[in-house]
């Protein structure tokens, strides 16, 4: 049923002979629904159907494309437009702090970009700046071993901006350092409190939002209160392994303007794959 | 004033449901239930006559709202009446997607079991992620209560089933078991749950969601509840703000009632499920 929204609109447009508005209405009626069904913050549906009406309605196709190919150019160049479209982390040195919303993932995504980073020729390292997760050390220690690389960390230590002062020291000489946050939501002011004093303490080059796909409204409201606090430039979207549509995940990216640069596929080291938005749109929109 | 004594026609109905609707999907309401619950509310008003002290928008907005108290007010559990009625060991299995809660709400409700003066003990059926064995270490010891737990990597039924074996041995009231979080879609892992619950037989199946999830509540909801099923549902993470329409979703499609709402980290952070408090929260 879920899979009826873009296969049901395209169907239409294909078997069109040219585009006219009705048509056009039903397909974008379509293309809304499966927005909608997808975790799709509502507004941001709404205000995303409305310009795909426009465009689909007022722009000529470019020369030697049809009709149709253009409708379904349209909703693809709209949705990379939001999501980024084969934007890389750097291979170079810099700090990169982990940071989101409880059991996203973080902490597992923390030994995914290790092992990438190492296995580049980086000389990679990982701080635990989780000081509140009941053994988030151990946690982060044994993805830590997994991944090939180095941790610091400081078990009995509750002040997280202290350990990741630390865990820098450290490693000073290395080329890549990703710090793990504790997961906080917007609500909790001392922990905002505490995110921002870990990023002025840590400086880093990239703050990664990591986002479930699974998450639903939520998802924008809060990585617009990570953005306000601390500037999140990159995202990664968690756990598309499973059914999850990730339109939570697509609006928290128009909330923050940060591309996605990562997919997480599974529990394990390996299962961290370049974003492709190609697949990640056509899953969306089934 | 508009609708005083006269008919409701889909017309007049539409725009003030779509208002309606919107506030249920933007309160993570699955659209599926959202879209069944309009059609239930339709139906009724349809050609209703409206009496002369009503507005339209009251009307449609009552029928709405009792439409959803409705798919909230299932038949619940009162999980520690259940416990005092059943022989011991009681055991309990928790089960759910990847990081909804699972951990967090068993050491939640083992200590609210403390305080009731049940003895506890905890089995780590997780024996697959990394720190499972000991993170739950931290919360029994904190606790005060038992973990039974094997190596990492070694069979979650067997470790379930020796610590329903100890409870019974030791005269302990309460087996809360912890299992790994695994994805609906992966047939692997549901078919390993599928067996925790063979070899230890709980007496009760708790589903742990993401009061953060939106539409795939429903899918995880009703895979858990085909593979195993499911006696009732735990939704956590309430204090992230998220409205947790997926109570009214999971309660849609699945019909089993919520049993507490977890609203933050600490023990204490565990509360009864209400359907009023539920309702005017959609609503609000
Ligand atoms: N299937 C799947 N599971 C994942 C993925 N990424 C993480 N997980 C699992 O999700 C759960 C939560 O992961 P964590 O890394 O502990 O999440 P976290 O954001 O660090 O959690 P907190 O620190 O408590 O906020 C664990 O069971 C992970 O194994 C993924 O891409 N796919
Ligand atoms: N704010 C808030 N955080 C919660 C709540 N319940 C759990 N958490 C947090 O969510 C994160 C994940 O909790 P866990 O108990 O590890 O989740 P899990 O389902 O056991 O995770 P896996 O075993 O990896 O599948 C932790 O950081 C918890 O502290 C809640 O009700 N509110
Ligand atoms: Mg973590
Ligand atoms: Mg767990």
């Amino acid at each position: 049923k879920l899979k009826d929204g873009l296969q049901n609109a395209m169907k239409k447009v294909a078997n069109a002979s040219h585009i006219d508005k009705n048509l056009v209405s039903e397909v974008v009626k379509d293309v809304q629904r499966a927005m909608i069904e997808s975790d799709m913050n509502v507004n941001l549906a709404l205000e995303l159907t409305q310009k795909l009406k426009e465009r689909a309605l007022t722009e000529k196709p470019p020369a030697g494309m049809t009709s149709k190919e253009h409708v379904i150019k349209i909703i693809y160049e709209e949705f990379v437009n939001i999501l980024g479209d084969g934007v890389e982390l750097k291979l170079r040195p810099q700090t990169i702090m982990m940071v989101g919303l409880y059991g996203m993932g973080k902490t597992t995504t923390c030994g995914k970009l290790g092992a990438y980073f190492q296995k580049r020729g980086l000389n990679t390292a990982l701080v635990a700046g989780d000081t509140h997760r009941p053994a988030a050390y151990e946690q982060l220690e044994q993805v830590a071993e997994d991944a090939g690389v180095p941790i610091y960390g400081s078990p009995g230590e509750s002040r997280a901006p202290k350990v990741v002062r630390e865990g820098l020291e450290k490693f000073k000489e290395y080329d890549v350092v990703i710090i793990d946050t504790s997961g906080r939501h917007s609500l909790q002011d001392e922990l905002i409190k505490e995110i921002k004093r870990i990023r002025k303490v840590a400086q880093p080059d990239e703050v990664i939002l990591t986002i479930d796909a699974s998450v639903g409204q939520q998802a924008g409201p809060q990585a617009e209160a990570f953005h306000d606090a601390v500037g999140v430039t990159k995202t990664i979207i968690t756990k598309i392994d499973g059914s999850a549509k990730g339109g939570g995940a697509l609006s928290a990216v128009a909330a923050t303007d940060a591309p996605v640069v990562f997919v997480g596929t599974g529990e394990r080291i390996r299962d961290l794959e370049k974003f492709d938005p190609k697949r990640f749109i056509s899953r969306l929109l089934g | 004033v508009d609708g005083w004594g006269s008919k409701l026609k889909e017309n007049k109905i539409e725009p003030i449901l779509w208002d309606l609707k919107v506030a249920l999907l933007e309160a993570d309401v699955a659209l599926p239930v959202v879209e069944e619950i309009e059609e239930e509310v339709k139906d009724n008003l349809l050609n209703k006559k409206i009496g002369r002290k009503y507005s339209i928008e009251d009307v449609i907005e009552t029928a709405l709202k009792n439409a959803v108290k409705k798919a909230l007010d299932l038949e619940t559990i009162d999980l520690y009446d259940f416990i005092k009625n059943t022989e011991k060991p009681v055991s309990i299995m928790f089960v759910g997607v990847n990081g909804t809660g699972k951990t967090t709400t068993i050491a939640k409700i083992s200590h609210n079991l403390i305080k009731k003066n049940y003895s506890c003990v905890l089995a780590a059926s997780d024996t697959f992620r990394a720190g499972a064995l000991e993170q739950l270490q931290v919360h029994a010891n904190r606790l005060g209560v038992k973990l039974i737990k094997h190596s990492k990597g070694s069979d979650p039924a067997a470790v379930g089933y020796d610590a329903v074996e100890h409870a019974r041995a030791r005269r302990k009231d309460v087996v809360l078991i912890d299992t790994a979080g695994r994805m609906q879609t992966n047939t692997n892992l549901m078919d390993e749950m599928k067996k925790i619950k063979r070899v230890v037989e709980p007496d009760l199946i708790i589903f742990v969601g993401d009061a953060l999830a939106g539409n795939d509540a429903v899918d995880q909801a009703q895979k858990f509840n085909e593979a195993v099923g499911i006696d009732g549902v735990i939704l956590s993470k309430i204090d992230a703000d998220a409205k947790g329409g997926s109570a009214l979703s999971i309660g849609h499609a699945v019909g089993k009632p919520i049993l507490f709402v977890g609203t933050g980290e600490g023990y204490d952070d565990l509360e009864h499920f209400d359907s009023d408090w539920m309702t005017d929260r959609l609503f609000g």
